[in-house]
């Protein structure tokens, strides 16, 4: 059978917002070394991958590898009816055509149960080729999600421009153009308030804001958020989940035809 | 103008 208790359930509901948005359905991979998704969104443009390590749960146990497929609507329907104190279990019997979700109230005066039917999904699983980025940006994840929200309104695009001064998100449309340049942060205090640039080549790329607005449902999952840049290549968008894994978004360029 | 391309054309299936 496969067993996961995250006592810090609210990680699952934050995960949950953090795909719907993108996803219909999706496989939930579990293997004893934790669980994995990874889909497309309809339109093929975007790749979405999670991972939740199993060392990260109070209790992991995943007797047999198992691949259940959900519907994330119905999904993020029963996460709804958990609070964001309870300790979330998700169980399934090996071969099993439904899952449970338990929540349990911290002082375990209640516990609710859901169980959901799970799909047949033919998910076809892509490879995702390490790379050498030309460039790195690690920013406050609410500072990218209000760009992506300001600029979104000039253009369906928006170019990403990485220089040693900075990284410059630009989009232009029927109102005007807009541009927003960040530095370097000089001094690091407060680490998650830094604005990092690793950078080994100038990247300029252009994305669909439609996509980079979606990602940015993830923000309240981590207080920072990385961009990795290459030429040519999709756009990496992570964020990390406290110390159990990440969700990774990744978004093919919009290119000059 | 500038044309999407698809995630797949850059990653395929394993």
């Amino acid at each position: 059978m496969f067993e996961a208790r995250l006592l810090q359930g609210s990680l699952l509901k934050k995960v949950m917002e953090a795909l719907k948005e993108l996803l219909n359905e999706a496989a939930w991979d579990c293997s004893d070394a934790g669980i994995q998704l990874q889909a497309m969104d309809n339109s093929h443009v975007s790749l979405v991958s999670l991972n939740l390590r199993a060392e990260g749960f109070d209790k992991y146990r995943c007797d047999r590898n198992l691949s259940m497929g959900m519907n994330l609507g119905s999904m993020s329907k029963i996460l709804k009816c958990a609070s964001n104190e309870d300790i979330i279990t998700i169980k399934a019997q090996d071969n099993a055509d439904t899952v449970t979700f338990v929540f349990e109230s911290p002082d375990q005066d209640k516990v609710s149960d859901y169980e959901m039917k799970l799909m047949n999904l033919d998910q076809e699983h892509l490879g995702i080729p390490e790379t050498d980025y030309a460039c790195t940006i690690r920013l406050p994840s609410s500072e990218f999600a209000r760009i992506c929200r300001d600029l979104s309104q000039f253009g369906e695009s928006m170019v990403i421009s990485c220089t040693k001064e900075g990284v410059r998100f630009s989009a232009t449309g029927d109102i005007g153009t807009g541009n927003i340049k960040l530095a370097q942060s000089a001094k690091v205090d407060k680490e998650e308030e830094a604005v990092v640039i690793e950078m080994q080549e100038p990247v300029s790329l252009t994305f669909a804001c439609r996509y980079l607005n979606s990602f940015t449902k993830a923000t309240s999952l981590s207080k920072s958020v990385q961009l990795s840049m290459s030429p040519e290549v999709p756009l990496v968008v992570e964020y990390k989940i406290e110390d159990i894994g990440h969700v990774r978004y990744y978004l093919a360029p919009k290119i000059e035809d | 103008k500038n044309q999407q391309v698809k995630i797949s054309k850059f990653f395929h299936v394993a």
